[in-house]
């Protein structure tokens, strides 16, 4: 997290607000509610508390504006910049201002607006940008869903102002920050190719290696596809249809590029897996055998892309005919003739005509660290 | 000298304004007859690129054009 230069906060705990005009965009209650849950996600992690005026100067002046609105900071029209505020202060400080050039919604349609209000209020209560993608004042716009601060924003807001007196809010469930590619104790949840980059999904974000990039990239899933979970399980290009399959819980999502495929999700009991299978943990596509390997807790099944059913004799033992590896994998990735096996801090890399394992190295060791 | 396509202008341009609002490079001519931008202007691209933990080379790459075409706050990632 970071605060203004000088660490501008208000000196007093009870701050006004009022909303001086309102979007068409939305019903006036539906503004009004998502400005008020706005203002109670500090609330319930500080010990400000937010009243609404109806006339007069309030500390936090909102209001929506097109292009230049009367602050000599003009907005630029649709998409682009989408809203600003002011750091605490007199006069124009901690004002906030919504472009309306934007279309502004309650869901996911556009851009939210309870979100846009709750990273604009706080920098009307003293936040500056962060530089941690998973944080709510990480600059960059991305939709999300359930509580909206981070462990950053939580820190760097109790900074100035001090933690919530009210123990009954103080339980709050803050997303965790964005995980470190260089930490040591790093696990993937899935990793697959996709037209040549490598994809690693880690938490909420992914990494994508690119050949040409010296520095993997990370990037919130939602970001890129909203619609997939928060969560991946497993991942595996099936580069003969241009396909990359996701997995999460009992579902799976077909990815073609970098865009979902429509038909999707399905249930990945539809390859054939049984029932009780509630989750794959890693999977693979072997391009020697045309096969992909769906790994789910100590066992591993084999499905036939050409013919589209699963193979019999499985499950297998990830133990027996896997010699040298865990008994259970994170991720995998077949690149260059071998398999990766990842399996939390640890990757094996596996000869797969050999059948043995011929490297363990550390999991961040894939992202260069 | 060879001219610039337009889509390279227009890349140079959006990474000019980007720059003059978030991250403070004064106006001004930011072109040199060579390299299209000056130390001043790959100055504040490393600064930017930094700050979103790009891979610090000072040149606008695909990946730090993609972020500053992204939808955005408009409150300037650097103090004032």
């Amino acid at each position: 997290y970071n605060h203004f230069p000088r660490h501008l906060k208000w000196q007093n705990t009870n701050v006004t607000f009022r909303i001086v005009n309102y979007t068409p965009d939305l019903k006036k209650a539906d503004v009004d509610r998502a400005i008020r849950n706005a203002f109670n996600i500090w609330a319930d992690v500080t010990p400000l508390t937010f009243k609404k005026l109806h006339e007069g100067k309030a500390d936090i002046m909102i209001a929506f504006g097109t292009k230049e609105h009367g602050d000599f900071n003009p907005f630029d029209g649709p998409d682009g910049l989408l809203a600003h505020a002011y750091p605490p202060g007199r006069d124009i400080g901690g004002d906030t201002h919504f472009d309306e050039d934007e279309h502004w919604s309650k869901d996911s349609d556009a851009y939210n607006l309870f979100l846009v209000a709750t990273h604009e209020f706080g920098h009307a209560l003293g936040l500056s940008h962060s530089s941690d993608p998973g944080a709510l004042m990480y600059p960059v716009y991305s939709y999300s869903e359930g509580y909206p601060l981070s462990e950053d924003d939580i820190t760097g807001i109790q900074a100035l102002y001090g933690q919530c007196p009210n123990p009954n809010h103080r339980k709050v469930k803050p997303k965790p920050d964005a995980p470190n590619k260089c930490d040591p104790m790093l696990s993937f949840d899935a990793v697959t190719e996709l037209r040549g980059e490598t994809i690693i999904f880690k938490d909420r974000f992914y990494w994508r290696l690119h050949p040409q990039f010296a520095e993997p990239e990370q990037t919130l899933i939602k970001s890129t596809w909203p619609s997939l979970p928060n969560k991946v399980d497993a991942a595996y290009e099936y580069p003969e249809k241009d396909m990359v399959f996701i997995f999460s819980g009992i579902r799976m999502w077909a990815l073609n590029g970098y865009n979902l495929v429509e038909g999707y999700p399905k249930y990945i009991h539809k390859l054939g897996l049984p029932k009780t299978v509630r989750t794959v943990d890693a999977a693979v596509y072997i391009p020697d055998t045309g096969k992909t390997l769906l790994f789910s807790e100590e066992q591993f099944w084999s499905y036939d892309e050409k013919t589209n059913t699963m193979d019999s004799g499985f499950p297998r033992s990830i133990e027996m005919d896997f010699p040298g590896m865990a008994d259970e994998v994170d991720a995998a990735l077949y690149k260059h003739g071998y398999l990766h096996f990842f399996h939390e801090h640890t990757q094996f890399e596996y000869s797969y005509s050999a059948r043995k394992v011929i490297q363990i190295v550390r999991t961040n060791s894939f992202l260069n660290c | 000298m060879p001219l610039s396509s337009p889509e390279e202008t227009d890349k140079w341009l959006l990474a000019e304004k980007y720059l003059r609002k978030f991250y403070h490079l004064q106006a001004g001519l930011q072109g040199t007859s060579t390299h299209r931008s000056s130390d001043a202007m790959q100055a504040k691209i490393r600064e930017m690129q930094s700050f979103f933990n790009l891979q610090v080379t000072g040149s606008l790459d695909a990946n730090t054009l993609e972020l500053m075409s992204m939808a955005r706050c408009g409150v300037p990632d650097v103090g004032e």
